[in-house]
Protein backbone atom coordinates (compact mmCIF):
# COMPACT_ATOMS: atom_id res chain seq x y z
CA UNK A 1 0.00 0.00 0.00
CA UNK A 2 1.15 3.21 -0.15
CA UNK A 3 1.89 4.99 2.95
CA UNK A 4 3.00 8.22 2.51
CA UNK A 5 4.17 10.80 -0.44
CA UNK A 6 7.91 9.05 -0.20
CA UNK A 7 6.87 6.28 -1.83
CA UNK A 8 3.73 7.52 -3.54
CA UNK A 9 3.82 6.65 -7.30
CA UNK A 10 3.17 9.81 -9.10
CA UNK A 11 3.87 8.24 -12.59
CA UNK A 12 0.49 6.34 -12.47
CA UNK A 13 -3.05 7.09 -12.59
CA UNK A 14 -5.09 6.66 -9.10
CA UNK A 15 -8.42 6.66 -7.85
CA UNK A 16 -10.42 9.49 -6.11
CA UNK A 17 -9.48 8.41 -2.96
CA UNK A 18 -5.93 7.96 -3.67
CA UNK A 19 -5.70 11.13 -4.39
CA UNK A 20 -7.21 12.47 -1.45
CA UNK A 21 -5.33 10.30 0.96
CA UNK A 22 -1.91 11.58 -0.55
CA UNK A 23 -2.78 15.26 -0.64
CA UNK A 24 -3.67 14.38 3.31
CA UNK A 25 0.35 12.50 3.39
CA UNK A 26 1.45 15.83 1.92
CA UNK A 27 0.05 18.09 4.69
CA UNK A 28 1.07 15.55 7.17
CA UNK A 29 4.79 15.88 6.18
CA UNK A 30 5.03 19.24 5.09
CA UNK A 31 2.66 20.92 7.54
CA UNK A 32 4.41 24.17 7.97
CA UNK A 33 3.39 25.13 4.29
CA UNK A 34 0.45 22.77 3.31
CA UNK A 35 -2.39 22.91 4.59
CA UNK A 36 -6.37 21.51 3.19
CA UNK A 37 -9.47 23.37 3.18
CA UNK A 38 -12.25 22.26 2.25
CA UNK A 39 -14.19 24.67 -0.37
CA UNK A 40 -17.53 22.93 -0.49
CA UNK A 41 -19.24 19.66 -1.65
CA UNK A 42 -19.63 18.19 -5.34
CA UNK A 43 -23.11 17.79 -6.28
CA UNK A 44 -22.54 13.48 -5.12
CA UNK A 45 -21.57 15.44 -2.06
CA UNK A 46 -17.94 14.93 -2.48
CA UNK A 47 -15.41 16.97 -0.86
CA UNK A 48 -14.14 19.52 -2.32
CA UNK A 49 -10.24 19.82 -1.08
CA UNK A 50 -7.80 22.67 -2.07
CA UNK A 51 -3.82 22.61 -0.89
CA UNK A 52 -3.03 26.06 0.84
CA UNK A 53 0.69 26.86 0.60
CA UNK A 54 1.68 29.69 2.63
CA UNK A 55 4.49 30.72 5.06
CA UNK A 56 2.51 32.86 6.72
CA UNK A 57 0.87 36.65 7.25
CA UNK A 58 -2.77 37.71 6.64
CA UNK A 59 -4.81 37.27 3.70
CA UNK A 60 -1.35 37.80 1.34
CA UNK A 61 -2.19 38.24 -2.27
CA UNK A 62 -2.67 34.90 -3.97
CA UNK A 63 -2.70 32.16 -6.95
CA UNK A 64 -5.23 30.00 -7.52
CA UNK A 65 -4.78 26.68 -9.52
CA UNK A 66 -7.52 24.33 -10.63
CA UNK A 67 -7.18 21.14 -12.01
CA UNK A 68 -9.18 18.48 -13.43
CA UNK A 69 -12.20 20.59 -13.86
CA UNK A 70 -13.11 18.11 -17.49
CA UNK A 71 -13.39 14.85 -15.39
CA UNK A 72 -11.26 12.62 -18.15
CA UNK A 73 -8.58 14.58 -19.09
CA UNK A 74 -6.55 12.25 -15.93
CA UNK A 75 -3.10 13.40 -16.93
CA UNK A 76 -4.47 16.81 -15.40
CA UNK A 77 -5.24 15.76 -12.08
CA UNK A 78 -2.15 13.36 -11.91
CA UNK A 79 -0.25 16.91 -13.01
CA UNK A 80 -1.31 18.61 -10.14
CA UNK A 81 -0.98 16.24 -7.55
CA UNK A 82 3.26 16.12 -8.59
CA UNK A 83 3.01 19.59 -8.64
CA UNK A 84 1.91 19.60 -4.93
CA UNK A 85 4.65 17.73 -4.31
CA UNK A 86 7.39 19.35 -5.89
CA UNK A 87 5.91 22.80 -4.44
CA UNK A 88 6.13 21.61 -1.20
CA UNK A 89 9.36 19.50 -1.04
CA UNK A 90 11.03 22.54 -3.28
CA UNK A 91 10.12 24.92 -0.17
CA UNK A 92 13.45 25.70 1.37
CA UNK A 93 15.63 24.24 -1.81
CA UNK A 94 14.56 26.25 -5.00
CA UNK A 95 15.02 29.77 -4.41
CA UNK A 96 12.04 31.18 -6.88
CA UNK A 97 9.22 28.98 -4.42
CA UNK A 98 11.44 30.35 -1.55
CA UNK A 99 10.87 34.29 -2.96
CA UNK A 100 6.63 33.15 -4.13
CA UNK A 101 5.82 31.41 -0.87
CA UNK A 102 7.18 34.37 1.11
CA UNK A 103 5.19 36.78 -0.95
CA UNK A 104 2.47 34.85 -1.81
CA UNK A 105 -0.24 32.04 -1.06
CA UNK A 106 -1.03 29.66 -3.54
CA UNK A 107 -4.20 27.56 -3.54
CA UNK A 108 -4.42 24.17 -5.75
CA UNK A 109 -7.73 22.35 -6.61
CA UNK A 110 -6.06 18.91 -7.07
CA UNK A 111 -9.88 17.64 -8.52
CA UNK A 112 -12.35 20.06 -9.94
CA UNK A 113 -14.75 17.86 -10.67
CA UNK A 114 -14.66 14.90 -8.54
CA UNK A 115 -18.38 13.26 -8.98
CA UNK A 116 -17.19 12.99 -13.11
CA UNK A 117 -13.62 11.95 -11.97
CA UNK A 118 -14.97 8.91 -10.44
CA UNK A 119 -17.78 8.26 -12.99
CA UNK A 120 -14.86 8.00 -15.69
CA UNK A 121 -13.38 5.66 -13.17
CA UNK A 122 -16.10 3.70 -12.72
CA UNK A 123 -18.53 3.89 -15.40
CA UNK A 124 -17.28 6.23 -18.42
CA UNK A 125 -14.01 6.48 -18.87
CA UNK A 126 -14.85 9.51 -21.65
CA UNK A 127 -17.12 11.22 -19.24
CA UNK A 128 -15.81 15.22 -19.44
CA UNK A 129 -18.94 16.77 -17.31
CA UNK A 130 -20.32 17.08 -13.34
CA UNK A 131 -23.12 14.49 -12.64
CA UNK A 132 -26.02 16.99 -11.84
CA UNK A 133 -29.39 16.09 -13.20
CA UNK A 134 -31.19 18.01 -15.22
CA UNK A 135 -35.43 18.51 -14.61
CA UNK A 136 -37.05 17.00 -17.83
CA UNK A 137 -33.88 15.45 -19.35
CA UNK A 138 -32.86 11.73 -19.38
CA UNK A 139 -29.20 12.71 -19.63
CA UNK A 140 -26.96 13.83 -16.98
CA UNK A 141 -24.14 16.58 -16.47
CA UNK A 142 -23.09 20.12 -17.37
CA UNK A 143 -19.76 20.96 -18.75
CA UNK A 144 -18.26 23.10 -15.98
CA UNK A 145 -16.44 24.95 -17.80
CA UNK A 146 -19.28 26.58 -19.88
CA UNK A 147 -20.88 27.35 -16.34
CA UNK A 148 -19.14 30.30 -15.68
CA UNK A 149 -20.66 33.98 -15.59
CA UNK A 150 -19.33 34.77 -18.44
CA UNK A 151 -21.29 35.11 -21.27
CA UNK A 152 -22.70 32.71 -20.13
CA UNK A 153 -25.03 30.67 -22.64
CA UNK A 154 -23.38 32.46 -25.65
CA UNK A 155 -21.46 30.80 -28.48
CA UNK A 156 -19.26 27.76 -28.15
CA UNK A 157 -21.90 26.28 -25.77
CA UNK A 158 -24.80 23.64 -25.88
CA UNK A 159 -28.33 24.54 -24.50
CA UNK A 160 -28.98 20.97 -25.27
CA UNK A 161 -28.53 18.87 -21.52
CA UNK A 162 -27.68 15.15 -23.97
CA UNK A 163 -24.51 17.48 -25.50
CA UNK A 164 -20.85 17.37 -23.90
CA UNK A 165 -20.74 21.39 -24.10
CA UNK A 166 -24.13 21.78 -22.00
CA UNK A 167 -24.16 25.18 -20.39
CA UNK A 168 -26.47 24.29 -17.39
CA UNK A 169 -29.67 25.92 -16.76
CA UNK A 170 -27.84 29.32 -15.40
CA UNK A 171 -24.34 30.78 -14.54
CA UNK A 172 -23.05 29.09 -11.61
CA UNK A 173 -25.80 26.50 -11.37
CA UNK A 174 -22.67 23.45 -10.75
CA UNK A 175 -21.86 23.61 -7.35
CA UNK A 176 -17.96 22.42 -8.43
CA UNK A 177 -18.49 26.12 -10.21
CA UNK A 178 -20.13 28.30 -7.55
CA UNK A 179 -17.58 26.59 -4.60
CA UNK A 180 -14.96 27.92 -6.47
CA UNK A 181 -16.33 31.48 -7.55
CA UNK A 182 -17.50 31.78 -3.60
CA UNK A 183 -13.80 30.82 -2.15
CA UNK A 184 -11.94 33.62 -4.91
CA UNK A 185 -14.83 36.45 -4.27
CA UNK A 186 -14.40 35.65 0.13
CA UNK A 187 -10.73 35.58 -0.10
CA UNK A 188 -10.81 38.97 -2.07
CA UNK A 189 -7.01 39.01 -2.76
CA UNK A 190 -6.34 36.55 -5.48
CA UNK A 191 -4.59 37.84 -8.46
CA UNK A 192 -3.91 34.51 -10.58
CA UNK A 193 -5.97 32.26 -11.45
CA UNK A 194 -4.86 29.35 -13.98
CA UNK A 195 -7.19 26.85 -14.97
CA UNK A 196 -5.68 23.06 -15.99
CA UNK A 197 -6.85 21.03 -18.80
CA UNK A 198 -5.11 18.55 -21.15
CA UNK A 199 -6.04 18.28 -24.76
CA UNK A 200 -3.18 19.95 -27.51
CA UNK A 201 -1.19 21.92 -26.06
CA UNK A 202 -2.63 25.07 -25.64
CA UNK A 203 -1.87 28.17 -23.13
CA UNK A 204 -4.59 30.59 -23.63
CA UNK A 205 -5.66 33.77 -22.03
CA UNK A 206 -9.09 35.94 -22.61
CA UNK A 207 -11.71 35.86 -24.21
CA UNK A 208 -13.43 32.41 -25.33
CA UNK A 209 -16.85 34.06 -25.00
CA UNK A 210 -15.85 36.62 -27.00
CA UNK A 211 -13.06 37.56 -29.87
CA UNK A 212 -12.18 40.77 -28.49
CA UNK A 213 -8.98 41.36 -27.28
CA UNK A 214 -8.57 42.39 -23.98
CA UNK A 215 -7.59 45.16 -22.38
CA UNK A 216 -4.06 43.05 -21.29
CA UNK A 217 -3.36 41.43 -24.07
CA UNK A 218 -0.08 42.38 -24.50
CA UNK A 219 1.15 41.72 -21.45
CA UNK A 220 -0.49 38.28 -20.98
CA UNK A 221 0.63 37.20 -24.14
CA UNK A 222 4.09 37.80 -23.38
CA UNK A 223 3.68 36.18 -19.57
CA UNK A 224 2.31 33.06 -21.82
CA UNK A 225 5.36 32.91 -24.19
CA UNK A 226 7.74 33.53 -21.82
CA UNK A 227 5.82 30.58 -19.87
CA UNK A 228 5.55 28.42 -22.94
CA UNK A 229 9.29 28.76 -24.05
CA UNK A 230 10.25 27.56 -20.60
CA UNK A 231 7.94 24.71 -20.98
CA UNK A 232 9.01 23.69 -24.39
CA UNK A 233 13.07 23.98 -23.12
CA UNK A 234 12.76 21.15 -20.79
CA UNK A 235 11.81 18.37 -23.91
CA UNK A 236 10.53 20.04 -26.68
CA UNK A 237 7.03 19.95 -26.40
CA UNK A 238 5.25 22.86 -28.65
CA UNK A 239 2.41 24.82 -26.98
CA UNK A 240 0.42 27.22 -29.24
CA UNK A 241 -0.45 30.27 -27.00
CA UNK A 242 -3.14 33.12 -27.36
CA UNK A 243 -7.11 34.33 -26.17
CA UNK A 244 -9.11 31.08 -26.54
CA UNK A 245 -11.14 32.70 -29.56
CA UNK A 246 -8.27 32.87 -32.00
CA UNK A 247 -6.12 29.66 -30.75
CA UNK A 248 -9.17 27.08 -30.58
CA UNK A 249 -12.42 28.16 -30.67
CA UNK A 250 -15.24 30.40 -29.66
CA UNK A 251 -16.22 29.02 -26.32
CA UNK A 252 -18.43 30.73 -23.57
CA UNK A 253 -19.08 30.49 -19.91
CA UNK A 254 -15.44 29.49 -19.32
CA UNK A 255 -13.75 29.75 -16.25
CA UNK A 256 -10.30 32.04 -16.90
CA UNK A 257 -13.02 34.73 -18.68
CA UNK A 258 -15.05 34.81 -15.77
CA UNK A 259 -11.82 35.57 -13.28
CA UNK A 260 -10.44 37.96 -15.50
CA UNK A 261 -13.93 39.84 -15.42
CA UNK A 262 -14.08 39.45 -12.05
CA UNK A 263 -10.45 41.31 -12.26
CA UNK A 264 -7.82 39.00 -11.79
CA UNK A 265 -5.50 39.60 -14.43
CA UNK A 266 -3.47 37.24 -14.57
CA UNK A 267 -5.67 34.60 -15.91
CA UNK A 268 -4.31 31.62 -18.35
CA UNK A 269 -5.59 28.07 -19.14
CA UNK A 270 -3.57 25.33 -19.93
CA UNK A 271 -3.92 22.07 -21.93
CA UNK A 272 -1.16 19.71 -21.49
CA UNK A 273 0.06 17.65 -23.70
CA UNK A 274 -1.51 15.26 -25.71
CA UNK A 275 -1.65 15.30 -29.22
CA UNK A 276 -4.84 13.01 -29.46
CA UNK A 277 -3.70 10.21 -31.10
CA UNK A 278 -4.05 8.67 -27.07
CA UNK A 279 -6.73 11.07 -26.62
CA UNK A 280 -8.03 11.29 -23.19
CA UNK A 281 -6.18 8.60 -22.38
CA UNK A 282 -2.38 9.67 -22.16
CA UNK A 283 0.16 6.74 -21.12
CA UNK A 284 1.12 6.53 -17.06
CA UNK A 285 4.79 6.83 -18.78
CA UNK A 286 3.90 10.84 -19.53
CA UNK A 287 2.84 11.94 -16.47
CA UNK A 288 5.64 13.30 -14.86
CA UNK A 289 7.32 14.46 -18.15
CA UNK A 290 3.89 16.18 -18.63
CA UNK A 291 3.92 17.74 -14.91
CA UNK A 292 7.70 18.39 -15.24
CA UNK A 293 7.14 20.71 -18.39
CA UNK A 294 4.53 22.05 -17.12
CA UNK A 295 6.21 23.02 -14.28
CA UNK A 296 8.34 25.23 -15.59
CA UNK A 297 5.91 26.73 -17.37
CA UNK A 298 3.81 27.49 -14.27
CA UNK A 299 6.85 28.51 -12.67
CA UNK A 300 7.51 31.47 -14.94
CA UNK A 301 3.76 32.89 -14.92
CA UNK A 302 4.29 32.65 -10.95
CA UNK A 303 7.65 34.65 -10.90
CA UNK A 304 5.78 37.39 -13.43
CA UNK A 305 3.19 37.38 -11.10
CA UNK A 306 5.19 37.80 -8.10
CA UNK A 307 7.17 40.79 -9.71
CA UNK A 308 4.16 42.22 -10.99
CA UNK A 309 1.96 43.60 -8.53
CA UNK A 310 -0.85 45.34 -8.91
CA UNK B 1 -19.48 0.10 -17.79
CA UNK B 2 -19.84 1.61 -21.17
CA UNK B 3 -18.36 -0.36 -23.91
CA UNK B 4 -16.39 1.93 -26.88
CA UNK B 5 -15.59 -1.26 -28.60
CA UNK B 6 -15.03 -0.28 -32.42
CA UNK B 7 -15.65 3.51 -31.57
CA UNK B 8 -13.21 5.80 -33.14
CA UNK B 9 -11.92 9.45 -33.24
CA UNK B 10 -11.60 10.94 -36.77
CA UNK B 11 -9.14 14.02 -37.19
CA UNK B 12 -11.53 16.23 -39.58
CA UNK B 13 -9.80 19.41 -41.35
CA UNK B 14 -12.00 21.71 -42.70
CA UNK B 15 -10.83 24.11 -45.25
CA UNK B 16 -12.75 26.41 -45.49
CA UNK B 17 -15.89 28.46 -43.59
CA UNK B 18 -18.55 26.13 -45.01
CA UNK B 19 -16.73 22.89 -44.02
CA UNK B 20 -16.88 24.17 -40.76
CA UNK B 21 -20.55 25.23 -40.54
CA UNK B 22 -21.35 22.15 -41.96
CA UNK B 23 -19.29 20.60 -39.07
CA UNK B 24 -21.35 22.22 -36.71
CA UNK B 25 -24.48 20.91 -38.30
CA UNK B 26 -23.01 17.49 -37.99
CA UNK B 27 -22.11 18.32 -34.19
CA UNK B 28 -25.91 19.25 -33.33
CA UNK B 29 -27.18 16.43 -35.10
CA UNK B 30 -28.08 14.28 -31.64
CA UNK B 31 -29.17 10.89 -32.51
CA UNK B 32 -25.40 10.37 -34.47
CA UNK B 33 -24.08 10.81 -30.19
CA UNK B 34 -20.73 12.53 -31.63
CA UNK B 35 -18.40 13.41 -28.84
CA UNK B 36 -16.39 16.27 -29.88
CA UNK B 37 -12.81 16.55 -28.41
CA UNK B 38 -12.24 19.94 -30.16
CA UNK B 39 -14.54 21.26 -31.58
CA UNK B 40 -14.63 22.79 -35.42
CA UNK B 41 -13.49 26.41 -35.52
CA UNK B 42 -11.92 27.58 -38.28
CA UNK B 43 -10.82 26.35 -41.69
CA UNK B 44 -7.52 24.80 -41.42
CA UNK B 45 -8.25 24.04 -37.81
CA UNK B 46 -8.91 20.23 -37.16
CA UNK B 47 -11.92 19.15 -35.05
CA UNK B 48 -11.33 15.80 -33.67
CA UNK B 49 -14.60 13.75 -32.86
CA UNK B 50 -15.44 10.39 -31.31
CA UNK B 51 -17.78 8.50 -33.55
CA UNK B 52 -19.99 5.69 -32.21
CA UNK B 53 -19.04 2.17 -34.51
CA UNK B 54 -22.77 2.21 -35.29
CA UNK B 55 -22.92 5.98 -36.60
CA UNK B 56 -19.30 5.95 -38.22
CA UNK B 57 -19.84 4.55 -41.89
CA UNK B 58 -23.15 7.91 -41.67
CA UNK B 59 -20.51 10.18 -40.68
CA UNK B 60 -18.03 9.10 -42.95
CA UNK B 61 -20.00 9.38 -46.11
CA UNK B 62 -20.85 12.73 -44.96
CA UNK B 63 -17.50 13.99 -44.97
CA UNK B 64 -16.66 12.50 -47.85
CA UNK B 65 -19.72 13.34 -49.60
CA UNK B 66 -18.92 16.98 -48.80
CA UNK B 67 -15.28 16.83 -49.52
CA UNK B 68 -14.12 17.61 -45.75
CA UNK B 69 -10.81 15.85 -45.42
CA UNK B 70 -10.24 13.49 -42.16
CA UNK B 71 -8.32 10.36 -41.01
CA UNK B 72 -8.62 8.06 -38.61
CA UNK B 73 -6.43 8.80 -35.48
CA UNK B 74 -7.73 6.27 -33.16
CA UNK B 75 -8.67 2.76 -34.55
CA UNK B 76 -10.56 1.57 -31.88
CA UNK B 77 -11.25 3.65 -28.23
CA UNK B 78 -11.42 0.04 -26.77
CA UNK B 79 -8.30 -1.14 -27.46
CA UNK B 80 -7.21 1.71 -26.04
CA UNK B 81 -9.24 2.14 -22.89
CA UNK B 82 -8.09 -2.08 -22.21
CA UNK B 83 -5.04 -0.99 -22.46
CA UNK B 84 -5.04 1.60 -20.16
CA UNK B 85 -6.92 -0.07 -17.49
CA UNK B 86 -4.01 -2.85 -17.42
CA UNK B 87 -1.52 -1.10 -16.96
CA UNK B 88 -3.59 0.53 -13.93
CA UNK B 89 -3.75 -2.99 -12.70
CA UNK B 90 -0.08 -3.38 -13.51
CA UNK B 91 0.79 -0.82 -11.61
CA UNK B 92 -1.46 -1.80 -8.57
CA UNK B 93 -0.07 -4.95 -8.46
Amino acid sequence: RERGSSSFNYGAYHPLETIYQEMDNIVAEYPKIVSKLQIGESYEKRPLYVLKFSTGGKNRPAIWIDAGIHAREWVTQATALWTAKKIASDYEYDPSVNSLLNTMDLFLLVVANPDGYVFSHTENRMWRKTRSKTPGSPCVGVDPNRNWDAGFGGPGASSNPCSDSYHGPSADSEVEVRSVVDFIKSHGNVKAFISIHSYSQLLMFPYGYTCDNIRDRAELDNVARTAANALTSLYGTQYKVGPICSVIYQASGGSIDWSYNYGIKYSFAFELRDTGRHGFLLPADQIIPTARETWMGLKSIFEHVRDHPY
Amino acid sequence: LENFAGDQVLRVEPCNEEQVRLLKELRALEPLQLDFWRFPSYPNEPADVQVPFACLQDVKVFLESRGIKYCVMIEDIQAAVDEERREMYLNQR
